[in-house]
């Protein structure tokens, strides 16, 4: 309830088309892989703080807000078998109604694997929480 | 070897005004 919290490199975001699906975001986090390492720069450090109200994004240097992402605005969150170490969510813009892919690089595969586990669980409560709230 | 692991959200697009 309180936010867990996990230190990550962004690699960046990629327009989707479909708010959830195995395909779509293994094509979209390709796309973002692939324009991370054509491009020269330096991976962010964000701090993400998942919790049932969503993900906030920050600068892990800075402690700059980068994004505060209501979990009403997530579909979907993975953890890809090929690229092992990424994390992923898709969610709705805030300023139109795209829908956007946003990649993570964790060190380990068992970080990406327990970032996702700790989104899916914050769906969880957040339907919980929800339902009470009817 | 792993498989993707993957959830959708339940209460995307849902609001409390609901």
């Amino acid at each position: 309830l309180e936010g867990m919290v996990f230190n990550v490199k962004y690699l960046g975001m990629t327009l989707v088309g479909q708010p959830k699906g195995e395909d779509m975001a293994s094509a979209a986090i390709r796309r973002i892989v692939a324009m991370a390492r054509a491009s020269a720069k330096k991976f962010r450090k964000v701090t993400l703080t998942v919790s049932p109200k969503g993900i906030i994004i920050t600068d892990t240097e800075t402690t700059d807000l980068i994004e505060n992402v209501s979990i009403y605005r997530i579909s979907y969150c993975t953890a890809d078998k090929t690229q092992d170490k990424v994390f992923a969510y898709v969610s709705q813009s805030q300023f139109n109604e795209t829908l956007e892919c946003h990649a993570f690089l964790c060190q380990k595969k068992k970080i990406a694997q327990a970032v996702t586990l700790t989104v899916a669980q914050a769906f969880k409560v957040a339907l919980d929480l929800w339902e009470i709230a009817q | 070897n792993t498989n993707t692991i993957h959830f959708d959200n339940p209460v995307y697009q849902k609001t409390t005004e609901d």
